[in-house]
């Protein structure tokens, strides 16, 4: 698996 | 002399169930740029709101004794809804730290 330098940013979930 | 792991202390926040909604946003779950949960925004006269004591900011390590951690943002935020909604308990513990 290709190893990113950068994560992807989240979703935001309102609970 | 001090360790070279900045020691975070943790901080158990009990929110007693006492408005319609939690009233916390989320963002962050493992695979993310931010691994743990951390709260973006708390809702006025929301149970979160009301308890006072959580704060913007906070990263979610626990709730309810349940760990966060490796869990992806839908699994983290179906956690905590389902801590909400269940009637067994009238509060529900969050273990948070500050972020840095």
């Amino acid at each position: 698996r290709e190893k990113r330098l950068t994560l992807p940013p989240s979703e935001i979930t309102l609970l | 002399t001090g360790s070279p792991v900045p020691v975070l202390s943790a901080t158990l926040v009990q929110v007693v169930k006492n408005a319609n909604t939690l009233g916390i946003a989320i963002e962050g779950g493992a695979n993310t740029r931010q691994p743990l949960p951390r709260i973006v925004t708390i809702q006025k006269g929301g149970s979160a709101h009301n308890c006072g004591q959580l704060k913007v900011g906070h990263i979610i390590l626990e709730v309810n004794g349940i760990s966060l951690r490796g869990r992806e943002h839908k699994d983290a935020a179906r956690i905590i809804a389902e801590a909400f909604k269940t009637k067994e308990k009238d509060h529900i513990d969050f273990l948070v730290v500050e972020p840095r």
